[in-house]
């Protein structure tokens, strides 16, 4: 029941911490040694993905196995979106962290990686067509978090406790993206304007879902192929998706 | 309780008050 401008300012202070990948970089990268810089920093940023969760108003008021399941479900697709948050205004690179930022050529020594890095270059650069601002990216993101697709569209509530929990979920979106639409209404465009916008950010989101969907075949494959030890909570988080 | 064992470090995460920076 929050006002929307203090619910994105709630979400705007959810925003985890700047995150150093604190390694020495050998460059040339090796695949193995690009891909364990990958994971390392993503299972860094998992860990603080989750404290900002928790910091969405009312994602706590979900139950367990629905914040879990939420998660489980939209991590790669978080961790992307902040990768393009980071690498708007630096185009051709990727800003994984401060300490390790790449561009597309890099990419060369993973097999496979590049055509993601592309699809990621490329978004970012329709955010930055765009000019994201900061108020309609965290709004995206909390979007990401509560759109999960096997939760709204396959399951249904079976206990009431289920029940009450999907109905909170679906409160919840409702204020994120009246957020949103409060967020372009600042902007000082045509009401058709806005319109435009708000349908062209959102559309970004099945770009989103679809590169995913790729890196999480990607990196399940270097897995499988031994090319880089996948431990802790990013295994748990893989493990979850395949 | 499948749950919990399934996504063990999920779970302590979500339900820990200490600060994730220390455990990260």
């Amino acid at each position: 029941h929050l006002h929307l401008e203090e619910f994105i300012s709630r979400i705007m202070e959810a925003e985890p911490p700047e995150i150093y990948l604190m390694e020495d970089m050998k460059k040339p990268f090796t695949e193995a040694s690009m891909m364990m810089s990958l994971t390392n920093l993503a299972d860094k940023e998992l860990v603080l993905m989750i404290s900002w969760a928790k910091k969405i108003p009312g994602f706590l008021e979900l139950s367990l196995a629905d914040q879990i399941h939420l998660l489980k479900c939209c991590w790669l697709e978080i961790l992307m979106l902040g990768l393009m948050w980071r690498s708007v205004d630096h185009p051709g690179k990727l800003i994984f962290s401060p300490d390790f930022k790449l561009n597309r050529e890099e990419g060369q020594c993973v097999e496979g990686i590049m055509e993601i890095f592309d699809m990621l270059l490329a978004a970012t650069s329709r955010f930055r067509e765009l000019k994201l601002r900061r108020e309609e990216y965290v709004c995206l993101k909390a979007m990401i978090l509560l759109n999960s697709s096997e939760y709204l569209c396959t399951s249904s509530p079976q206990t009431a406790e289920e029940l009450e929990s999907r109905n909170k979920m679906l409160r919840l979106l409702d204020s994120v993206i009246d957020a949103l639409v409060w967020a372009i209404s600042k902007l000082g465009l045509t009401t058709q304007q806005q319109t435009l916008r708000l349908g062209h950010l959102t559309m970004l989101l099945s770009h989103i879902r679809h590169m995913s969907n790729k890196g999480m075949d990607h990196l399940s494959t270097m897995k499988r192929k031994n090319v880089v030890l996948v431990y802790d909570l990013l295994l748990e988080m893989l493990d979850a998706n395949t | 309780t499948s749950l919990k064992e399934k996504h063990k470090i999920l779970h302590q995460l979500l339900q820990n008050s200490t600060s994730p920076v220390d455990l990260a």
